[in-house]
């Protein structure tokens, strides 16, 4: 079948490729047998192929659900959050099938013009969510002090609360350690 | 507020309360969500005099036990005020609160998480109106134990046994070898005081495979361990240090014939034994567990991703143009690169979640009403679905960490502890290749239902409608 480098058409790539790899397994699987092999040993020797086929299948189910449980939410809300959730699908999508090129270039009829077109949608895609980065990680709306972060507290300051933190450190309670005399003293004068 | 982070915020495109009414699922559940976090936060216990990373070990295992017991006061008090059942429980303890106020695990997860939907799940009505409500109001602690030292997601091969007893109508619970010793489960070393223990059930002489019963670890007065119990912790971990894992054997402890859990398999009095209709009912507590744990990603992702992003829009670095000051470094397209996927991931396995939760939830419908026909595709996707989800929540936080630098790398960030949370999930409940081979297993026999010409069930349907092959 023709490679459509649409959503839709992404997502049926991912099914191709799954089951592309569930069929690769069970004709490896057939093979190993008529050589020989019991089935327990043929399954052992095509399991690495095995995962990689369950992954692809776990692959195709979520891309299938996120794209289809939010164009089932999108009419429901504004037409600027929409866009968002759309985009946010597509970087998604198309970040997987940028991950999985091989798999895609070996299963469906992908070709180079179509890749090159991916990777500039992805770019593109990052450019435009880019102005609502901070905004799409404060939806997620965790309190500071369920995110326990210096790093990501609401108000940005970092800094401050990285210097907050290393003062609490319990080295930090006394100006000498004892090690000095113990250890570190003694060993520098050649007494230890 | 950090100006650049301000300025972030002034120019967003949309409206940043109304993507979070939906993520919560409705105005009013957003409402209910903060209120639950202020009652919760308000007690203070998330509040530590000494931070709780400069403590030992055993000093850790008791600020977890304290703070899991005052965190039970809260949703106790919850309960009295608006009665709603499982919800405040899996809210506070399961979700992102439960993890902000224990950081490295809690030592009761296991209790509300396993012992008591097991008990839920396995347990006959007579059962369960023994021991659900004094497991709700947390006169006893509970466990689960499964894995052993020498097996893990390889169920048949545990070598635990429960040997029935006619003569005094009771059940020898042994280990026979050091390998069979239980070994993992949280709560299970110096807190909880009974555990769900899977083991071979032996009746007649007659080995009728893994079987749940409930078993009294210790004393309810002392909290010493009883006659033939042997147990204790197994040690510091990458993370998790705050979950009590434990290890348990069994020197022929004797048990009553009603503390095996009977709603599916039974033995009566004379030691007959009566079978299930379907032997994968047993696993139930696993899948139910694996379907919470997407949910659980989630938020660990949510929480690096979020971390990451507020830090990379403060950090300043480099000067790609001369003359110029040092860009944020959201603005670098590699930064944009490792971090939106990472929103946009969230936002994936949180739907995903939720239709895995219905799918769930109506296939336990339809077992109760003993259909089973849809057990398999439930456990093939959840076993897929936990592997991959935990494993992409891993990869995530990791490139959250090394999106910070250094930074990232400190305790101070919470990036480590929310990595040793979510690959820890990696390996429980089921190594991950171990799990994606299940789902083949599935997936082979849909296959060659499908070369059958058999119709297949909804989630592999695709198997017999597209055509793979490259184009020539």
């Amino acid at each position: 079948p023709p490679w459509e480098n649409t959503i839709e058409g992404i997502i049926k790539g991912f099914q191709r490729v799954a089951a592309g790899k569930i069929g690769l397994c069970v004709s490896n699987i057939e093979k190993r047998q008529n050589t020989g092999l019991s089935y327990e040993d043929a399954w052992n020797m095509t399991s690495v192929q095995l995962a990689s086929a369950s992954e692809a299948h776990c692959r195709a189910i979520l891309l299938y659900t996120y794209y289809t449980e939010t164009e089932k939410i999108v009419n429901t809300v504004s037409p600027a959050l929409r866009q968002v959730l759309l985009q946010l699908v597509d970087l998604y999508v198309v970040y997987w099938a940028l991950q999985r090129l091989g798999d895609l270039l070996r299963f469906t009829s992908i070709s180079e013009k179509d890749i090159d077109e991916l990777q500039r949608w992805y770019e593109d895609l990052l450019t435009k969510l880019r102005p609502n980065a901070v905004g799409l990680v404060d939806a997620f709306d965790i309190r500071d002090e369920i995110l326990r972060s210096a790093l990501g507290a609401y108000d940005g300051r970092v800094y401050e609360r990285l210097m907050e933190a290393a003062l609490r450190s319990p080295l930090n309670a006394e100006p000498v350690n004892s090690s000095f005399h113990k250890y570190l003293k003694p060993f520098m004068q050649g007494k230890l | 507020v950090n100006p650049d982070l301000q300025r972030e915020r002034d120019k967003c495109t949309f409206n940043v309360t109304e993507l979070i009414n939906l993520i919560d699922g409705g105005v009013q559940k957003t409402e209910e969500r903060k209120k639950q976090e202020d009652m919760v936060l308000s007690e203070g216990i998330h509040i530590e005099d000494v931070p709780s990373e400069y403590l030992s070990h055993k000093e850790k295992y008791e600020l977890a036990v304290k703070k899991a017991c005052l965190l039970f006061k809260v949703i106790r008090k919850m309960q009295e005020e608006d009665n709603a059942g499982m919800e405040n429980y899996r809210a506070v303890l399961g979700g992102k609160l439960g993890s902000a106020i224990l950081q490295d695990g809690s030592p009761l997860t296991l209790h509300y998480v396993m012992f008591i939907p097991t008990l839920m799940g396995q347990a006959s009505v007579e059962q369960q109106v023994h021991w659900i409500g004094r497991a709700f109001d947390l006169n006893i602690i509970g466990t689960y134990a499964q894995t052993e030292l020498g097996h893990g997601t390889f169920i048949r091969g545990l070598e635990t046994t429960a040997t029935y007893d006619p003569s005094t109508k009771e059940f020898v619970l042994h280990s026979p070898t050091l390998t069979a010793y239980k070994w993992w489960p949280g709560g299970l070393a110096h807190t909880a005081n009974y555990c769900i223990v899977m083991a071979q059930l032996y009746t007649k002489g007659q080995c009728h495979g893994i079987h749940p019963f409930i078993v009294q670890l210790r004393d309810e007065e002392t909290h010493m361990p009883l006659k033939g119990i042997k147990i204790g912790e197994i040690g510091v971990k990458l993370g998790m240090n705050g979950t009590n894992n434990g290890f348990l054997g069994f020197d022929h402890v004797r048990i009553p014939r009603e503390h095996m859990l009977m709603k599916n398999s039974k033995v009566l009095e004379d030691g007959t034994y009566v079978n299930s209709p379907s032997s994968k009912l047993a696993y139930g507590t696993m899948m139910f567990v694996r379907v919470v744990l997407v949910t659980d990603m989630c938020n660990y992702m949510a929480k690096a991703v979020t971390i990451a992003m507020r830090y990379s829009a403060v950090r300043r670095q480099s000067q790609p143009k001369p003359n110029e000051p040092e860009p944020q470094i959201l603005d670098y397209l590699t930064q944009q690169h490792k971090l939106l996927i990472g929103v946009a991931s969230v936002h994936a396995f949180r739907l995903n979640a939720d239709w895995l939760w219905n799918m769930y939830n109506n296939v336990t419908a339809e077992l109760d009403a003993g259909d089973l026909e849809r057990l398999p595709e439930l456990h093939a996707l959840s076993c897929c679905l936990k592997a991959v989800s935990t494993a992409d929540a891993a990869e995530c936080v990791e490139r959250c960490r090394l999106a910070c630098g250094g930074h990232g790398y400190m305790l101070a960030s919470n990036l480590p502890s929310t990595y040793g949370l979510t690959t820890a999930a990696c390996t429980y409940e089921g190594e991950n290749t171990v799990l994606l081979l299940q789902t083949a297993r599935y997936l082979v026999k849909a296959w060659q239902q499908a070369a059958g010409g058999n119709a297949l069930t909804p989630t592999v349907s695709y198997i017999a409608t597209v055509n793979s092959g490259r184009r020539l």
